[in-house]
């Protein structure tokens, strides 16, 4: 991803374009309103007050030229539309873009982007699945059935090697890692204190302590009956 | 977490409130606005139409028995503020609350809360990171240098077994799952067509195919590596 064009710098786009600017991408920022665009010209490659809905306007930036569009404008919704389509007019191979309403992601479809981006209800859906597992300290969804959750050690594990446990087996699980506190002693002023070590490769023979954290891989269902 | 309350039913605490109340977690939805209390109340526990900045009104609604309070106000920011020092006053033990502009981050860190969403801002940088990652599919951070990774089998695995690799000692990395096409015979009208399996517990006999997507564990420095 060697270009990158964001189009409407609110607080998504700007934080979009930020980002991606900081790992090293060429980022072209748009926006017709000029404290925005000023506000962000330090920090991307090209910064351009302009309206993304004018064709001549996107072929003088080289818009056609870039790898990724992403159309972050809001409450415009006939102005998104149009940025929209004029992307794809110009060959943009990869088009993300934002609905802010139904009728918006209707159509999106019907133009046919790599990426429809409901800021509000994907931030939701989000942070309901980090409130309801409640023992699970973080989980990744692999399909399906299947995830990779953080979790305390269960309790039947404690004091056990990984290799007797037979997890695969038995739990049907695979252990990920291990998270697990040590003593970090601070040399500078002698203190000590505790620094969190991560294991991805656990040796077979690690026993469980009662305070690890370890990251497990599995269906759903064998998870949970942990 | 039995009972949640979510105040303000804009986009996200809207797509909260029913993204929870669909794990069966008791939902109470308030917003001053009786549209939005009309469009949920089919959803959620209880939905009450008024101001979350008068006490007197939050005590009516058992506020001060939640386990969590979501203050998912957005444009009103002294509402959003007021909201959350009365959450803080009924003792709710968990607070989120929203910032929509840095000041009023700034007044939530000083009043503390578990957790403040800036939803735009976050969304911006989580997309800025499926956008970066190209080779790898997809990521997930464990700690400052580890992640977990989704990426095409390396080519120098391609035809051998888990086992004769000695992924752990050779090149310290875990093999989290294994993400294959399998043919997938549709019995009702006859047709062949394909799915995606994935197996959280590969048998170290499996051999590699080279259409295989592998998830893997590590230091960044050794799955880069690979
Ligand atoms: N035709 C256009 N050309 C360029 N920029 C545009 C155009 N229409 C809207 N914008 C810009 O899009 C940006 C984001 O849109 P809007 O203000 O609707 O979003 P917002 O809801 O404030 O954004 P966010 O939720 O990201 O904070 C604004 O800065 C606006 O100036
Ligand atoms: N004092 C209040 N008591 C109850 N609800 C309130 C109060 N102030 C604002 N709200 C509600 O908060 C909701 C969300 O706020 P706002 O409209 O600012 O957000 P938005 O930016 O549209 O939300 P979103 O980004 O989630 O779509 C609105 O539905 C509004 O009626």
């Amino acid at each position: 991803m060697r270009q990158i064009a964001i189009f409407g710098l609110g607080s998504f786009g700007k934080a979009l374009a930020k980002s991606l600017a900081s790992e090293g991408v060429e980022v072209i920022a748009v926006d017709r309103d000029k404290d925005k665009v000023e506000d962000i010209k330090d920090y991307v490659t090209v910064a351009a007050a302009c309206d993304s809905t004018d064709e001549k306007t996107l072929k003088n930036l080289g818009i056609e030229n870039v790898d990724l569009g992403c159309v972050a404008i809001g409450e415009d919704v006939e102005a998104g539309l149009l940025t929209t389509i004029l992307l794809k007019k110009l060959g943009v191979p990869t088009i993300f873009s934002r609905a802010v309403t139904p009728m918006q992601k209707e159509i999106l479809k019907a133009i046919g982007v790599a990426r429809i981006i409901e800021i509000e209800e994907e931030m939701g859906s989000e942070i309901a699945s980090t409130i309801i597992a409640p023992k699970i300290l973080k989980r990744v969804t692999l399909g399906e059935n299947h995830s990779i959750v953080e979790i305390k050690v269960p309790s039947k594990f404690v004091g056990k090697r990984i290799s007797e446990l037979e997890l695969r087996k038995k739990n049907k699980i695979n252990i990920v890692a291990i998270k697990r506190n040590v003593p970090d002693i601070d040399k500078a002023n002698g203190g000590r204190k505790v620094k969190e070590e991560i294991n991805t490769v656990p040796d077979p023979e690690t026993i469980f302590d009662e305070d690890d954290i370890i990251i497990v891989a599995g269906k759903n269902s064998d998870i949970k009956n942990l």
